[in-house]
């Protein structure tokens, strides 16, 4: 119904302007419906300035960048409607350190309503999680679930098959 | 109504049975490049009724079904299993405990189970539906797919907005 | 035939005349996201001819002529040279430097250079289509874009070995 | 030409057979023409099976997988037609730390006729490089390079915008 999606819509732009500007130190992000007189079928279009830089078009904004304006929409809408759980598989892949910090911070904002399941490669990321999974195939094609200590991700090179042996 | 236990067997590389069990806050999944954690989030959306065969890496759905390596010989069958906490009773369900199955064999029958209660596709996608936690968009984010909310159409990321309001 | 220099001028994000210069074997540059890496690897594109907005990441053109920040006004056009080794004689002038120089004014008007004579865009394109070294898709490859040749459909792998050969 | 054509294929086609071996230590690779009465038109199918493995079609490789499987491709063309010069933006993204040594080794075969240009965060990648040029905005919205030395790889956090100041 339109009620329904206007709210939905005001509560996620509330929120991705509040995470973007969390994620980038500042700046200014927003959701604009491109259509507002029809909004059971207008498209959204997205608006993202990271601080400092003149507002530009999304297209422009490095990898990085990308990535974390659109963990900031994705958890603008998981805020508006937490999901139980929410699996991200290797977001982080474009962060550079700092901004894998940011990243990582931020997931801890919703653990408390919502439980991760992070696949990365980050010794940073790794850091952040409180239960470590590894997976490994000693035999060739055949996947093996181990465990991992904390105190193996800074001391062993966690990809190589042989050190998870 | 976060998830308590994944069990894989025979679904893509996890030819032997295997066992993660996940708590509240973040768990890390780690391990070599190619060694299986993308195949854990492929399972989790099958489970939870994914039909297309593309949208899990595949030609068709038979790939999901180990297929043998160096000194394996191919399954006959993949299954996977997912157990939801449901002390909320979020899931409608009277069960503390939901534990949904999926299983394909070579022939290209399927079975489906709620608490091993036989059951079809469709109960286990309508009995998802409402809870935040089906195959939304946003609560599980694939490899490389962290953009697509900025790259898609506006037309297509309304539809994210939907599956939220 | 190596790159010896690039020199950015109000290109993208290189307010300042900013200049690279490249020896042989491997260079390696480093920074923040959004610091600008890609942009060099745009302007390359750009002074050898990429005519897409699109493939420089931009809606149009003229996106690529800096636009401004906080502390700065937009500058009114975008140049930047890139100088190559051509002892080989490889590139068909009888210079042992050959630089290729491209401009953009905000008018929309543009201007290209090889060692300071003012040519035509096609100039620039036909002199590099023989060495190997031109818009070709197995020498640059962009951010997120390497698994593009496993992606694409049958025809247009086809295309690059078309190039190759 | 069907004779040129065909003699840069064949020429690929061995290249990619022995990258490929290299790059995975092992498995077996092949690229084939769909149609090979119709050589000016046909398509061209990728096989891919790393070491121990089924063979598979390559969309069930995984990130990495298919990482190091179009850089074997990639440098197979190469190897065939040399470039005086290769510009690679973060095609090490996917990579966890062997194969990304493995890549880094990959290139140093390239090096002598080859120069090289790698943006990359990885640690280990900046480490093989010759020479280390870094990108910042101390002021925001500008680029500006900088000189970076190789201890400063493993000193600094190069991803630090104050670091780099
Ligand atoms: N049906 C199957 N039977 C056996 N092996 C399979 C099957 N389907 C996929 N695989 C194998 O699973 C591997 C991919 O696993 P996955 O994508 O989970 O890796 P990953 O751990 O996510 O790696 P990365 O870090 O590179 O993303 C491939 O090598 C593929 O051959
Ligand atoms: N015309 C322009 N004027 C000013 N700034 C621009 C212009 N075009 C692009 N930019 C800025 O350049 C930045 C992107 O730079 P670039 O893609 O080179 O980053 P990067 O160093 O590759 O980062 P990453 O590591 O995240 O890939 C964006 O923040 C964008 O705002
Ligand atoms: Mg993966
Ligand atoms: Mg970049």
């Amino acid at each position: 119904s339109v009620t329904r999606f206007n709210a939905t819509f005001a509560q996620v732009r509330e929120n991705f302007v509040e995470l973007f500007r969390k994620l980038f130190g500042g700046g200014k992000a927003d959701i604009v419906l491109l259509n507002p007189e029809d909004v059971l079928e207008s498209g959204i279009e997205i608006i993202a300035r990271p601080p400092g830089k003149e507002p530009c078009s999304i297209s422009l904004l490095s990898g990085g960048e990308k990535t974390m304006t659109a963990v900031a929409l994705l958890m603008a809408v998981f805020r508006s409607k937490p999901s139980p759980y929410c699996i991200l598989d290797e977001v982080d892949a474009a962060l550079d350190e700092a901004n894998n910090q940011r990243f990582n911070s931020l997931v801890q904002e919703f653990v408390k309503d919502s439980q991760f399941i992070i696949i990365s490669h980050s010794k940073r990321t790794m850091s952040a999680a409180d239960v470590l999974y590894g997976v490994t195939m000693q035999e060739p094609g055949v996947s093996k679930k181990i465990s991992v200590r904390f105190s193996d991700v800074h001391n062993i090179n966690l990809d190589d098959p042989a050190a998870l042996a | 109504m976060q998830i308590k236990k994944l069990e894989l067997f025979g679904f893509k590389s996890f030819a032997d049975r295997t066992e993660f069990v996940f708590d509240r806050g973040v768990t890390c999944i780690v391990g070599p490049n190619g060694c299986g954690k993308s195949n854990v989030v492929d399972a989790v959306k099958w489970i939870l009724g994914e039909q297309s065969a593309k949208s899990l890496r595949g030609q068709e759905m038979l790939d999901v079904v180990f297929n043998g390596s160096a000194n394996r010989h191919p399954l006959g069958f993949a299954e996977a299993t997912l157990t939801f906490d449901n002390t909320s009773r979020r899931l409608p369900l009277d069960q503390a405990e939901v534990a949904v199955t999926r299983r394909l064999y070579r022939s290209g029958e399927s079975e489906y189970m709620i608490n091993r209660q036989s059951c079809r596709l469709k109960d286990i996608r309508e009995m998802m539906m409402d809870t935040g936690a089906g195959l939304n968009a946003y609560s599980l984010v694939e490899q490389g797919r962290v953009e697509v909310l900025l790259q898609s159409n506006p037309q297509e990321r309304r539809a994210v907005f939907e599956e939220a309001a």
